[in-house]
């Protein structure tokens, strides 16, 4: 049964006109980690990497592609956690950061907290010589889309984004 | 929000998940992802999480652990996940959807949304899906 690997690309609304992107994007992913697991390496490495091919997939709401807050601004989240030891590593409200679980695993690996936030999280990347991109790299037309569409005072983006009961 | 869990040929479980947030969020909001038990969580003695859907709800009932303690109580890791987004249903009215394993390479797509896409991969087979109940199987 073992090794094996599995990966979302997130529950919710994904438009028929995305599907498909959707669907190779995760198949894509989920081959990416299986060869890591398959060359001997660990589970970490391997949801490390299959996680940072969404994240570089505009498909996804995750580093290039996120969706805006209510500024238009782009701020991203990560978590990583290895089941042999406990460990953990997490970032929140990171900006210009092109892969936050590479540095969510950072925070694990290299210091002793758990979890680092915006500023804070910034500059133990650039301690860290994670390279910073301009946001605008990180934002779609597609995000820029719905971010305009939920600026309306009657909006309901949660409902946009989760969509109905399945 | 995107996410990932695995085990390793010598039985080490992970998880790692990573997401933009929720659409025109408060400057500073920060949801689920980055909370240990909520957006991820994994151990070696029950298997691994990880979550997406709405983080202000996936918090309030701790998703990735509560789904770990199901599985801690037997449940498959199906089961488990069932039980997991159930309760957060019935709770506090919301969705999500998971990814989920156990150490034994037992695994689960769940969602509770009407899509989510997922793909799975072991024994050289490529498992993959998008709305409820698609389950389609090819060689990797």
């Amino acid at each position: 049964m073992l090794p094996v690997v599995v990966v979302h690309g997130g529950a919710g609304h994904i438009p028929k006109e995305r599907a498909e992107k959707s669907m190779e994007g995760v198949c894509s992913a989920v081959r990416a980690g299986y060869a890591v697991l398959k060359r001997g390496g660990s589970s970490m490495d391997a949801v490390v990497e299959a996680v940072t091919q969404l994240e570089n997939n505009p498909a996804f709401n995750a580093g290039c592609g996120s969706v805006l807050n209510v500024k238009g601004e782009v701020e991203m989240d990560a978590i990583v956690m290895d089941g042999k030891t406990l460990g953990s590593g997490a970032v929140s409200a990171v900006r210009n950061i092109a892969n936050p679980v590479c540095l969510a695993r950072l925070v694990m690996d290299k210091t002793s907290h758990t979890c680092l936030t915006a500023e804070g999280a910034s500059k133990f990347a650039r301690s860290m010589g994670v390279a910073e991109v301009p946001m605008e790299s990180l934002i779609t037309e597609y995000a820029r889309m719905r971010w305009r569409k939920n600026l309306a005072a009657d909006a309901k983006p949660v409902e946009c984004q989760m969509g109905k009961m399945g | 929000t995107v996410g990932a869990v695995a085990v390793d040929s010598e039985g080490n479980v992970a998880c790692a998940t990573s997401t933009g947030g929720m659409l025109n969020k408060m400057e500073g909001r920060v949801g689920d992802t980055p909370c240990i038990g909520s957006g991820g969580y994994a151990d070696n003695q029950m298997g691994a999480v990880s979550t997406t859907g709405h983080g202000e709800a996936i918090m309030k009932v701790t998703l990735a652990r509560l789904i770990l303690f199901h599985m801690e109580q037997g449940h498959s890791p199906e089961a488990a996940s069932d039980l997991g987004l159930a309760y957060m249903k019935s709770r506090v009215e919301a969705l999500g959807g998971v990814v989920t394993v156990d150490p034994q390479g037992h695994w689960a797509a769940r969602f509770s949304s009407k899509q989510m896409s997922w793909a799975a991969a072991q024994k050289d087979m490529l498992h993959y899906g998008l709305y409820g109940g698609e389950h389609f199987t090819q060689s990797i």
